[in-house]
C-alpha cells in the first residue's frame, strides 16, 4: 500500500459515502444516474468474484463489500424506495447503458488475462468501470445546473482512477509490479472521460461560483 | 507470464 493507492481508495470511497449523504440528507436522487449506478453495481459483483475465495487483506475484503453493498443500496433507493425513487430523473437518463455492457463483454473476450471464467469477468468489470460514467456525464450536462453534494460526488470519483494510475507508476518502479496494459489502457480511458468535468469543476470552485456545465 | 496482475486491487 502506497499513499497513491490509499488517496485513492480513499477519494472512491469518499465518493460514494457523498452521494450516500446526498440521498440520505435531501431525500432525493435528483441529478444522479441510475443508469451509472447500475453499471457500478455490475462493476463491483463481476470484480470481486474473488471475495470468497482469495483473502488479501482485511482491509481489502471490507473494502469490496463496502463498494458491492452500497453500490447495491444506491440502486435500490433509485428503484424502489417509496421517499426518493420519485426523484429520480428518469426522462433525462436516456444514456442507452446496455450498449456499454455489450461492447465490454465482447472486448473482455477477445482481450484478458486467461481464458477463464473469473479472467474474463475482471477484465469485463475493468472495461465497463472505464466507460460506467457516461450516463451520469450525459445527465449532468442535460441538466446544466449540477448541485454541490452531485459535483463533489463526480470530482471524488474522477480522482480515484486518476490517483491509481499514480499507484500503478509508482509500484511500477519500486516493486517491478506491473499492472496488465488493460488496466493502464482502461483507467487512461475512464480518467480522460472526466477531463472534461474536471475543467468546469476547478473554473467554479476558483471563482467560488456554481458548477454550471455548458450545453 | 511473469510479473503479477493487480488482483490484490480494488
Amino acid at each position: 500500500m502506497n499513499i497513491f493507492r490509499l488517496a485513492g481508495d480513499m477519494t472512491h470511497l469518499f465518493s460514494v459515502l457523498v452521494l450516500l449523504l446526498k440521498i440520505y440528507a435531501t431525500k432525493s436522487c435528483s441529478g444522479i444516474s441510475l443508469k451509472t449506478q447500475e453499471l457500478y453495481a455490475l462493476v463491483f459483483l463481476t470484480r470481486y468474484l474473488d471475495l470468497f475465495t482469495d483473502f488479501i487483506s482485511v482491509y481489502n475484503s471490507v473494502m469490496k463489500v463496502v463498494f458491492i453493498s452500497s453500490s447495491v443500496a444506491i440502486v435500490w433507493c433509485m428503484r424502489y424506495h417509496p421517499l426518493t425513487r420519485r426523484t429520480y430523473d428518469k426522462d433525462l437518463d436516456t444514456f442507452r447503458h446496455y450498449i456499454l455492457v455489450g461492447v465490454s463483454i465482447i472486448l473482455a473476450l477477445l482481450f484478458h488475462d486467461r481464458f477463464t471464467f473469473r479472467e474474463v469477468f475482471w477484465a469485463f468489470s475493468i472495461y465497463l468501470e472505464a466507460v460506467a460514467i457516461l450516463p451520469q456525464l450525459v445527465l449532468l450536462q442535460r441538466s446544466g445546473n449540477v448541485d454541490n453534494l452531485t459535483g463533489q460526488y463526480v470530482f471524488f470519483l474522477g480522482a480515484y482512477r486518476a490517483f491509481y494510475i499514480l499507484n500503478w507508476i509508482y509500484r511500477y518502479f519500486t516493486e517491478n509490479h506491473y499492472s496488465r496494459w488493460i488496466s493502464w489502457l482502461a483507467g487512461f480511458v475512464q480518467t480522460a472521460l472526466y477531463a472534461d468535468f474536471f475543467y468546469y469543476y476547478f473554473v467554479s470552485w476558483k471563482n467560488n461560483a456554481k458548477l454550471q456545465l455548458p450545453a | 507470464y511473469s510479473g503479477t496482475t493487480t488482483k490484490d486491487e480494488l
